[in-house]
């Protein structure tokens, strides 16, 4: 694009495919299109770093409307509850929030409410040990929501800061597995007025389209009131937020980039369109 | 669904016409859409498009179906010519034992599936050896040894610091002297970008000599898809392919993607988190499900 000398039809289509590319999906990357060549119908624009510039303001503002970090205003506990389908990174990505919280001075106590999963508490077990956070578990193929009753119980008699319930992967068209998510929900909901306080969905930056259908699936069944999105450290850029973006407003507060403890980043609009422009 | 967005473009098409460049135009639009919004790759849709395109040109309209219909018999049939027509299973041929090595991202089911497959050579009546040769992961070889102690499928012990590719060849020699005639690896998920990791796998492979390096790889896959496979081929050489999580409702179009790129088969779907969902690959199901 740097090269480029005029606005032709050959540009638009390179900036077509790098949208297509970065998986913001057919619809949105149409939509961009079409106001661009409509600037360029209008006058508004005859340099190709000019058009580039205004896609990547128009791209700015329908995300920036979801750049909104998580606060974790004091309660005890703050109830955290994270899900989303299989291997997205929904254990890492609390061992590294768990780990975020703790050097902030934070208490976390972690509920090992993947009961299902083979060696999910062990996992989970590992990180705790590495933030420095307690895991509450139950021994093997127990109920989720006794495991997560537990853990409410605990933070509340300890007066931990933050409760984070790590929940077993599911595919979120499986009624029944949605079902068990309601009922953890309904548990907290009990305990604690107000919570769970973060309902937070975890995308795999690898997923195209299906992170959509992902989105609208969980925030019907529970109401979602966050993104994390992992794995950006890899050559997948993650555009589907644009797509996301554009339909709801759901804050995006972290983003993966590694598989490390301290591999998590707060949800930064600019950086994110800089990666894929 | 696409048979029916193209019925409307060709609803003005007699049954005595031809499929024309200009009448078809809009369909190949149509469909291009169409698999883009299935996660198929830009390019690998691009050139899909154009080998439907070639077919299509000045084929005569047969009266007994609608233009719309036979234009999409065209889109499926070209499809699963890409996908791969015959199911070809796992290569078992070579003298004992053999080596299975999963590869594959992050996430992707690799752990999982490396039981699965046990389990699939067991009730063929084989002998089979779990490797768990991912040291990095928390709790990765606890997690294979479960699995294996659910199948009472035997599992190598890695020792403390052991590197993968010791793992690996001790596994192979362990399982040489004790009658096991096939090894299944299950490795690190791992960027193809980490040239480290990368170099991990070509060393574990040249101590195993597989018998077929199998990519995993998830169903919901975007358009990365491709660069990501393309890597694994190019560095390491994949022999096949298995889709995993293709009980979603990804469309899946990076099964296409994939395919295109590297010419590999896919041979396996991975259907659920249990240990007997999987499946032999079959072409006709993927492309439908592809087209939506
Ligand atoms: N490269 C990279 N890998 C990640 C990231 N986040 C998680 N992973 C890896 O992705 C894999 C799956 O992570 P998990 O935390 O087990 O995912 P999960 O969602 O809890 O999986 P299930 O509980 O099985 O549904 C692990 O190998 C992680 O190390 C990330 O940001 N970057
Ligand atoms: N629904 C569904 N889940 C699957 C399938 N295959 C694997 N999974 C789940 O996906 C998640 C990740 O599986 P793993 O086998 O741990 O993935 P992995 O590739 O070994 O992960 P890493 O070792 O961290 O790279 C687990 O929750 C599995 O149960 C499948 O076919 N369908
Ligand atoms: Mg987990
Ligand atoms: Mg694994």
């Amino acid at each position: 694009i740097a090269s480029k000398k005029k606005i032709d039809d050959q540009l638009l289509e390179e900036l077509e495919e790098i949208m297509i590319v970065s998986d913001m999906g057919v619809q949105v990357t149409c939509g961009l299109i079409e106001k661009m060549k409509n600037k360029v119908k209008k006058g508004e624009v005859d340099q190709p770093e000019i058009l580039k510039q205004y896609l990547r303001d128009e791209i700015y503002n329908i995300l920036d409307n979801n750049d909104k970090n998580l606060e974790v205003s004091a309660r005890s506990p703050f109830v955290i509850m994270v899900i989303g389908v299989n291997g997205v990174g929904k254990t890492t990505t609390i061992g590294k929030m768990a780990g975020r919280f703790t050097s902030g001075g934070k208490s976390v106590l972690l509920a090992a409410a993947d009961t299902f999963r083979t060696a999910a508490v062990e996992q989970l077990q590992i990180w705790g040990n590495r933030a420095g956070a307690e895991v509450i578990s139950h021994p093997g193929g127990s109920d989720p929501a006794a495991v997560v009753f537990d853990a409410l119980k605990a933070a509340q008699s300890r007066g931990t800061d933050v409760l984070i319930i790590d929940t077993a992967g599911r595919i979120h068209t499986k009624t029944n597995l949605m079902e068990e998510l309601k009922k953890i929900k309904r548990i907290v909901a009990k305990e604690i007025v107000d919570a769970p306080h973060e309902i937070l969905l975890t995308l795999d930056a690898t997923t195209g389209q299906n992170s959509i259908s992902q989105v609208k699936l969980f925030d019907e069944a529970l109401g979602i009131t966050g993104i994390a999105v992992t794995k950006l450290d890899g050559t997948s850029k993650g555009g589907v937020l644009v797509a996301i973006s554009g339909e709801m407003n759901i804050p995006f507060r972290y983003i993966g980039i590694g598989e490390k403890i301290e591999d998590l980043r707060d949800f930064n609009a600019g950086e994110f369109i800089d990666a894929i422009l | 669904n696409l048979t029916d967005k193209l019925s409307l473009i060709f609803k003005d098409l007699r049954g005595y016409g031809k499929l024309s460049e200009k009448n078809i135009q809009d369909a190949l639009r149509e469909i291009r859409m169409s698999l883009l919004e299935a996660d198929v790759n830009f390019k690998v849709a691009k050139n899909f498009i154009d080998s439907v395109k070639s077919r299509a040109i000045g084929r005569e309209v047969l009266g007994s179906i609608t233009p719309g219909q036979q234009m999409s018999k065209i889109v499926h049939e070209e499809l699963i010519h890409l996908l791969g027509e015959k199911n070809e299973g796992l290569r078992l041929a070579g003298s004992p034992p053999i080596s299975f090595m999963l590869v594959g991202l992050q996430g992707t089911g690799k752990t999982v599936t490396s039981a699965k497959i046990a389990n699939l050579l067991k009730e063929k009546g084989r002998n089979p050896y779990l490797v768990p040769a991912d040291i990095y992961r928390p709790a990765a070889i606890e997690q294979l040894h479960k699995l294996s102690d659910q199948l009472k499928i035997e599992a190598y012990f890695p020792r403390e610091h052991e590197k993968p590719s010791e793992i690996c060849r001790n596994a192979l020699d362990f399982a040489g002297n004790n009658g096991f005639d096939t090894l299944i690896i299950d490795t690190a998920g791992r960027l193809h970008i980490d040239e480290a990791l990368m170099e991990e796998l070509q060393t574990i492979k040249e101590e195993t000599n597989p018998s077929e390096i199998l990519f995993v790889a998830d169903a919901m896959a975007g358009q990365d898809a491709v660069n990501v496979a393309k890597k694994f081929d190019e560095l390491l050489g994949i022999d096949g392919v298995i889709l995993t999580k293709m009980d979603g409702d990804a469309r899946g179009g990076a099964a296409l993607s994939i395919k295109a790129v590297t010419g590999k088969p896919i041979k396996f779907l991975g259907t659920g988190e249990k240990l007997d969902a999987i499946e032999e690959f079959h072409a006709d199901r993927v492309a439908s499900r592809i087209l939506g």
